[in-house]
């Protein structure tokens, strides 16, 4: 299957998760 | 102007050297500020389709180690200490 692409708004969500300390 | 870009770029490779010079928290750092970078030229800067799938993939990547980078942060913080 076409290895689906994240979007701009996934990055944004888990780039946040990782920065909750 | 694709500073950001070339910002970016720059971020993920020292990120990648302080990966592999085992400086975890480091690495981490440099990971989450290059996905900041990359995100800012995806969202703002015009780049074509297969610019932003391919900066997106980045990000992707980055993030992911940045996770596990974290986890074992977290664990070997947890770890008595020795």
């Amino acid at each position: 299957a076409k290895k689906s692409t994240i979007s701009d708004d996934e990055i944004e969500r888990q780039l946040r998760a990782l920065g909750v300390d | 102007t694709n500073n950001n870009l070339q910002k970016a770029i720059d971020l993920a490779s020292k990120a990648a050297q302080e990966d592999k010079a085992q400086n975890y928290e480091e690495a981490l750092r440099l990971y989450q500020a290059a996905v900041q970078y990359f995100l800012h030229v995806v969202k703002y800067e015009a780049q074509g389709d297969k610019a932003k799938h391919s900066i997106r993939a980045k990000c992707a990547e980055y993030l992911d180690r940045a996770e596990k980078l974290k986890e074992y942060l977290k664990k070997k913080e947890k770890a008595p200490p020795a």
